[in-house]
């Protein structure tokens, strides 16, 4: 049975979708089945694999909508186990549209119900999420078995850590009572600097052992690939960037073989 | 009159709320009346510039949901001639509401009404964006008389902006036809890579007069600064960072005299 797990941060800019595209690559690498999901408007899961949809493609707005099959929006990636559900940029109008024809209860679990049936054909699903706590992030929450919580080094990044635990706990308590933490990952880490060890330090001090022993250095192998269209595995294997991710894929993997 | 300036990029983590109180700060520095209006649930430029919110204390959803007068939420700063209309967490509620309460003619022109009768008091209104294109970044572009981009030099960042240069163009044709560019400013460069610098090179080669001749460099000065709640200004005012923010006022104030 496949795990699902939703990468999330409501704060902009902390490395959801390097994180969703790099882990989904190197749990590939380690032979699992693994499918992305793009759930932001901004469609950067999609293009940083390399696929650039045209308006009228089957995509996860379409899905979400009934208009066609999960299956009909499927893609196939480089790496053989990897399959990618891409975005468009127009799945920003979903959450108003949930709104106006759905009601209260049922705007949450749109993703849950497509996602279901896939579950026996992968091992790993990971949702990429856009930078908010609105409808499409609460879909991402309620299908999920778990979140893991990317999060750069910095001030502003740690700040929004406890309201976006909050919505957490909001979401266990109604329509998803069994979503746990994955973990959170520290992201963009320097050691050179003051400010980073700081707030990791902080961080491990509060979260103990929520807190991935893996940490994501800055590396600049990670901001070039997407514009290749590939996976920092595929661009630069040897790179410190390619390497953490391996590392937190091996992480990821034991962490679920134990329980 | 005050001119209203909307801080505006969807993608996340490009330097909005850097911008926005650092540009703020180096306005008012130069004897400007500026409010700063923080339009973003994670409220970065209320908490940025030291201010923490108790549920109940007036803000920008409690104005535009007509609860307490404007004036009654506005806040001195540091700075004599620079305010704050703060924000709290609940504002990501108000999309939602006005949705659901309001006809969709009405939903863009909250944020204007509120506005209107402030422009007499200030020279420079500047609105900090959250990282999305729904309807509090559409108050924000409907309300504006110009939109600031700030823009990270990295691909994610750079592939965005067709997508805002929509968005404002759309505004521009139905509830603001006079919706100007102020600028695009680039952030966060790094001259010693070649993608930050491949990335300039691009963006100033398609958009010319509308970048800025001033970019902000990646200053670990600027991250640090939110977390003593203080503009750069005041954190470290020999800082590249702060350098950089007091020559983008200056150029912002001589674009703005010619006209
Ligand atoms: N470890 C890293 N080292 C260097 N650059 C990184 C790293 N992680 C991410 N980046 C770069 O930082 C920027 C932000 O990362 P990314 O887009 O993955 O964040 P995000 O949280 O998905 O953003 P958004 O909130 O807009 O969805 C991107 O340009 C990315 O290439
Ligand atoms: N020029 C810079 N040099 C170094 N760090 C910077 C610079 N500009 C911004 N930062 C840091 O980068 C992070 C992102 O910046 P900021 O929060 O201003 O972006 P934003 O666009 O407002 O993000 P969001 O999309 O979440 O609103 C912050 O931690 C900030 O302190
Ligand atoms: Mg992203
Ligand atoms: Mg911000």
């Amino acid at each position: 049975m496949g795990k699902i797990i939703a990468v999330a941060n409501q704060k902009g800019g902390v490395g959801k979708t390097t994180t969703s595209i790099n882990l989904s690559a190197s749990l590939a690498a380690a032979r699992r089945r693994v499918l992305l999901v793009d759930l932001d408007p901004q469609a950067n899961a999609t293009s940083g694999l390399g696929f650039f949809l045209d308006e009228g493609e089957p995509d996860i707005y379409r899905v979400l909508t009934r208009q066609v099959q999960v299956d009909a929006a499927l893609r196939a990636t480089d790496l053989a186990t990897l399959h990618l559900l891409p975005a468009c940029p127009h799945l920003a109008a979903l959450e108003v549209e949930l709104v106006e024809h759905m009601e209260f209860g049922e705007r949450a679990l749109q993703l849950r119900e497509i996602l279901a049936p896939l579950r026996e054909r992968f091992d790993f699903i990971l949702i990429d999420c856009p930078p908010s706590l609105g409808l499409l992030t609460l879909n991402a929450l309620t299908a999920a078995d778990s979140v893991l919580i990317p999060v750069q080094t910095e001030y502003f990044a740690m700040e929004g850590l406890g309201r976006l635990m909050n919505t957490i706990g909001r979401v266990r308590e109604s329509a998803n009572p069994a979503l746990e933490y994955e973990g959170v990952l520290l992201c963009m880490t320097d050691d050179r600097t003051v400010l980073s060890r700081q707030v990791s330090e902080e961080i491990r001090g509060h979260l103990e052992s929520r807190v991935f022993e893996t940490t994501i250095p800055r590396n600049i192998r990670l901001s070039e690939s997407p514009s290749h269209g590939k996976p920092v595995l595929i661009y630069s294997v040897a790179s410190k960037g390619a390497q953490a991710y391996l590392q937190l894929a091996d992480e990821l993997i034991r962490l679920n073989q134990s329980q």
